[in-house]
């Protein structure tokens, strides 16, 4: 789940409302 | 009185940055207290030099790594620390924001900090915020009083009139801004795997090794399970790359209503 998401990005971001959400996971380009 | 105790020190200058965190640390020694510091590597140092061979005794953390995402730090360092002393008071100090932060990173980390609340209400922990009050922004500063019940300076101690964490969470939960351009696929059960093969290949354009790519394979792959199991059993995903960041977004018809998720260990 979200956790394992936490661990592995380098950022996370959420908006989330009823009935509609959106996660964003961001990776740092090597 | 909740044993949980969550002050922000708000320091000018490397010196009373070295002074007061040592005075923190060291008072935690004195009672036996298991006592971990993570701040930016540049801080590291300069408790090391003041606190001399007391800092044997503690755990040093770079939170420029290990907080790297500001998500991971309540269950990959504080957590971490606190669980692995069970039935102990553990003292903590913990620096997740300083001036290079971006302006993207900046709402997770205050979403952090405010989280911070929930998840040790009623935990035998310390954990002392030290805010740059010359190089961060002075609403950085104003936001610090709002998700911690104390405040402490040069000056001294004081209680935090503006104390709200739950509107610093909710006043950050806002619509994500729309990239300029993006691949994207509706996904669902029967096409899950297409999800993960959209944000692996993007990553291999843009140069990320082996193991970083299954890394966001499987990062795009719970983001997606999750649409499946709690987002209407459909979603979609897209991916692009802004700011040196690959980033890949999952949106589906589900609300995540537990503001600690994604955060217990």
């Amino acid at each position: 789940g979200l956790l394992i998401v936490n661990l592995l990005s380098d950022l996370v971001r959420v908006h989330t409302r009823e009935g509609a959400t959106a996660v964003r996971a961001y990776f740092d380009v090597p | 009185a909740d044993p949980f105790v969550h002050p922000a020190l708000f320091y000018r200058g490397d010196r009373e940055f070295a002074v007061a965190t040592a005075a923190f640390v060291r008072e935690g020694l004195a009672a036996g207290e298991p006592v971990a510091v993570a701040v930016p590597h540049w801080h590291l140092g300069l408790i090391e030099s003041e606190l001399g061979a007391d800092a044997g005794r503690i755990s040093l953390i770079d939170m420029t790594r290990a907080g790297r995402n500001p998500g991971r730090i309540i269950p990959g360092v504080l957590r971490a620390f606190a669980d692995s002393h069970p039935g102990r008071r553990v003292r903590i100090v913990g620096e997740p924001i300083w001036p290079a932060r971006t302006a993207d990173e900046y709402p997770a980390c205050a979403q952090h900090e405010a989280l911070i609340n929930y998840s040790f209400a009623g935990a035998e922990v310390t954990i002392l915020c030290p805010y740059d009050a010359e190089g961060l922004a002075p609403e950085v500063l104003v936001e610090a009083a709002r998700t911690h019940p104390v405040l402490l300076d040069a000056s001294g101690e004081q209680v935090s009139a503006a104390f709200a964490p739950d509107k610093v969470i909710i006043e950050h939960n806002v619509p994500l801004d729309e990239p300029a351009e993006c691949r994207s696929l509706r996904f669902d059960r029967a096409n899950l795997p297409a999800a993960r093969t959209l944000a692996a290949g993007l990553a291999a354009e843009l140069g990320f090794g082996p193991d970083r790519i299954d890394d966001i394979r499987l990062a795009v792959a719970e983001l997606s399970a999750n649409s499946l199991d709690h987002g209407g059993g459909s979603g979609l995903v897209r991916v692009w790359a802004e700011h040196g960041r690959l980033v890949c977004e999952v949106s589906d018809a589900g609300h995540i209503a537990d503001p600690l998720a994604g955060r217990r260990p």
